[in-house]
């Protein structure tokens, strides 16, 4: 059983995430909570922020929120 | 906390400031 690094924080699931639906930067990181990924909160900005510039989401207004999504 | 997943939020989104 892994100790405390259960859900990691890579593009790969990220773009998961955003092919399934649309989400705000909160309900990210939401699924890559620092006590899921032994991170600090401060790598978990900047590499969330590294990944979503390099996959270049598509964005929408949902709400008055903004969403990103990808398609396949 | 609510309030640290909204400070993460809120530096997220000033990384991405010139990208969104």
């Amino acid at each position: 059983h892994l100790s405390h690094s259960d859900v990691q924080l890579t593009e790969e699931a990220v773009r998961r995430y955003l092919i399934r639906k649309p989400m705000t930067t909160k309900d990210l990181l939401k699924k890559f909570q620092t006590k899921r990924t032994g991170l600090s909160s401060e790598q978990t900005v900047n590499v969330l922020a590294q990944i979503l510039k390099r996959l270049n989401p598509e964005r929408k207004n949902v709400n008055d929120k903004m969403h990103f999504y990808l398609t396949e | 906390s609510s309030s640290e997943a909204d400070e993460m939020a809120a530096a997220l989104e000033a990384e991405l400031n010139d990208f969104m």
